[in-house]
């Protein structure tokens, strides 16, 4: 039974200026951090694309079966992240280990020669970022100094 | 006014030689030793020498970084998004040296040095932002400003020792200047505004992080500012497309409260429904839908559910809101207070409805705030009173009572527009099983049942028909309310003219009676 | 008759907190973990 309360003026002001701005909305980056390859910059895709990310994708079982080339590109080109965590936390329960000098993530091939406290020495597969490649590495000496 | 002369240049100087060495690093690194370097330079140029001319520093930096983006956004030779990426590294050059200015003022231990100089800066920025708006009208643009707000939270927000000493100042810094830059105040950045507001930095940091709530408070002020600029548009239901965005934006943030944070909607229910037009059903409900995350709620279609045996109908609710005080004039609380207290002078009654009439403005009548300040502190003391006489709120003990008295006046005395609002104002109260919802419910049931004339149980329905329909959520005590009105046969609901009015309306009572069934 | 709020792309039947990935009040769905700050370890800060 409320009658209409008729806008006052400065509502039909306020109104102009909103609306005005209602014309060059914020941008889902301009809250977000400069990213160096995966901006947060939504693309008008196909409907038939999938719109949303696919449900529990933020979680580690998501991450832990997706193929390791994959991983290695979520941390390698989206750090900073939430993302890059759990593709690091995902390899590493594939049992790969990161090695911070080098900056590559390094699997045992097999039981090492040597292990003692400061390094073990055997052969390893290891991801080559700037080759963009497995790699295999024979009488390599993994320095637990450099182990994250 | 009256900047020294030069000081312009230097500061434009000074301004895109820290872009220039801040875009050098590789993302993400640390600049601490650019920066030192960096502040010798300004103390070269005698930037840091006074107050003022720190401050004249900020505030020209800040145009020059805001003009260098109103360029960049009219410059159609790029493409937006790269358009964006040079803004973002201009701005975010700037709010990195003002975090670094920030963070590194004054001792290590010296809070005060660098509280200060944030809200320095903050507030510059709020000026140079409303003088923009003022002077641009449609031409302005939020973008610098949301930009820097945005990146100096999440600067001052990263996790660091010297940063956590002072969060809560920060907090408290930006939510002052969000309440200075609030949408009736500048429209034309509401939108960023709420963007700021409903971070998920922001959000996390006041009302999850802060210990012991103390982010509460601030954040409810911020609510309130977007309640009250909503209103006017939404009480006329002149949902233009920028007010529909903002509107729907809002339900977002609201269910984003009401699923991680229902008792921060709990506790400020009261002041949020004073400031929420009438007509906004289906937000209000979505307040008044917030019930403790322990707290487990019988299924109110359980058949035969005796409400008053559940143990947490003996528990009053939260109210932060002084609703005591509200009851204004002085005079007419002491009137009431008396009238409570001895159930006289019975003028009191008689003059109850012009107390709460206000001249007639276009579709404003009566004082919105006072009603339901009345009815709740009404409510309140009835319970009150009840409980000293050793009895518990039922549909007996609420009834020959002072208190009834007033609320039973209310409901023959006032017009339509009037008996809406006091309706409102119990039905308000409807939510989660706790002492409130329980006295309130007996109440709207008793005064549909003494009702002496059958158009104030036709409002009666109205007003809980009216918050049945709408979309969910819909509040427990609502429900319950409802499901007691058509279930128990002392209200000879079925009975009434009102039920049958129209096809329709018969129809939609039968649907939801079986859906409460 | 209002908005049908489990349309408005927020995951209301979530048993986590929703503010973490609340991807802003205009948007469709919530963030993704590539657009959630993180505090990882330094040595992962390549580029």
């Amino acid at each position: 039974p409320l009658g209409a309360v008729p806008l006052q003026k400065e509502h039909q002001s306020q109104f102009q200026y909103m609306e005005s701005a209602f014309y060059h909305m914020p941008h889902p980056s301009d809250s977000e951090r400069i990213r160096p390859y995966v901006q947060r910059t939504p693309y008008p895709t196909q409907t038939y694309y999938i719109q949303a990310p696919l449900p529990l994708s933020d979680t580690l079982e998501f991450y832990q079966r997706l193929a390791t080339e994959t991983l290695f590109f979520v941390f390698y080109y989206m750090e900073g992240t939430k993302a890059q965590y759990l593709a690091a936390k995902a390899l590493k329960k594939q049992s790969w280990r990161f090695h911070t000098k080098y900056m590559m993530w390094f699997q045992r091939h097999e039981e090492p020669k040597v292990i003692n406290e400061e390094y073990e020495q055997g052969t390893y597969i290891y991801f080559d970022y700037e080759k963009w490649g497995q790699r295999k590495k024979e009488g390599f000496t993994f320095e637990y100094k450099y182990l994250e | 006014y009256e900047d020294p002369p030069g000081l312009v240049e230097k500061t434009d100087f000074l301004l895109r030689e820290w872009i220039g060495i801040y875009n050098s690093q590789p993302q993400g690194r640390d600049t601490t030793k650019q920066f030192t370097m960096f502040v010798h330079q300004m103390n070269v140029h005698g930037i840091l020498k006074t107050d003022d001319l720190i401050t004249r520093f900020f505030r020209l930096s800040t145009q020059i970084c805001v003009e260098t983006v109103y360029r960049s956004l009219t410059d159609k030779s790029v493409t937006m998004n790269l358009t964006r990426a040079k803004i973002y590294h201009t701005l975010d050059a700037f709010v990195k040296l003002v975090a670094l200015l920030v963070k590194h003022s004054g001792e290590a231990n010296n809070t005060n040095t660098k509280v200060h100089l944030l809200n320095k800066v903050l507030g510059i920025v709020a000026g140079c932002l409303l003088q923009d708006h003022d002077t641009r009208v449609i031409d302005f643009h939020q973008l610098p400003y949301q930009r820097i707000f945005t990146m100096l939270f999440l600067e001052l927000n990263s996790p660091e020792p010297v940063l956590e000493t002072i969060n809560f100042h920060v907090l408290t810094a930006f939510c002052h200047t969000l309440h200075i830059l609030r949408p009736c105040k500048a429209a034309g950045f509401c939108y960023a505004w709420l963007e700021l507001v409903s971070h998920r930095v922001f959000m996390g940091r006041i009302l999850a992080t802060t210990p012991h709530q103390k982010g509460w408070p601030m954040y409810a002020q911020l609510l309130i500012d977007l309640f009250k600029y909503l209103a006017p548009f939404l009480r006329n239901a002149e949902l233009a497309k920028p007010v529909t965005m903002l509107y729907k934006g809002t339900l977002r943030v609201l269910l984003v409260l009401l699923h991680d944070f229902p008792e921060f909607l709990c506790d400020y229910h009261y002041n949020f429904c004073d400031v929420i037009p009438p007509n906004c059903i289906q937000m209000r409900n979505l307040i008044l839908s917030a019930f403790p995350r322990n707290m487990r709620l019988p299924d109110p279609f359980t058949p035969n559910l005796k409400v008053d045996m559940l143990p947490e109908i003996s528990y009053g609710p939260r109210i932060l809101a002084n609703v005591s005080i509200m009851i204004t004039p002085a005079q007419f609380k002491k009137e009431l207070d008396s009238y409570l207290k001895a159930r006289a002078p019975v003028t009191f009654l008689s003059e109850l409805r012009s107390n709460l009439q206000v001249s007639s403005g276009p579709g404003v009548h009566y004082n919105i705030l006072l009603m339901n300040a009345l009815i709740l502190y009404v409510g309140s003391q009835a319970i009150s009173h009840i409980r000293s006489k050793g009895h518990t709120p039922n549909m007996s003990t609420i009834a020959h009572s002072a208190h009834m008295d007033i609320f039973q006046n209310l409901a023959v005395d006032l017009d339509t527009e009037g008996r809406y609002l006091f309706l409102n104002a119990i039905a308000n109260q409807l939510r989660y099983p706790n002492s409130h919802t329980h006295y309130f419910s007996c109440t709207l049931l008793y005064l549909f049942a003494e009702a002496n004339t059958e158009a104030i149980q036709e409002q009666i329905t109205r007003v809980l028909l009216e918050r049945l329909i709408v979309n969910r959520p819909h509040p427990w005590g609502l429900l319950i309310t409802f499901i007691e009105l058509i279930k128990n046969p002392t209200y000879k609901f079925w009975s009434h003219e009102f039920v049958r009015c129209a096809p329709e309306i018969e129809k939609l009572f039968e649907s939801v009676a079986r859906s409460c069934m | 008759l209002g908005q049908d709020l489990t349309a408005l792309g927020l995951n209301l039947n979530s048993p986590e907190n929703l503010y973490p990935s609340f991807g802003g009040p205009w948007a469709e769905f919530p963030c993704r973990p590539q657009d959630i700050d993180f505090n990882v370890p330094p040595e992962y800060i390549i580029n």
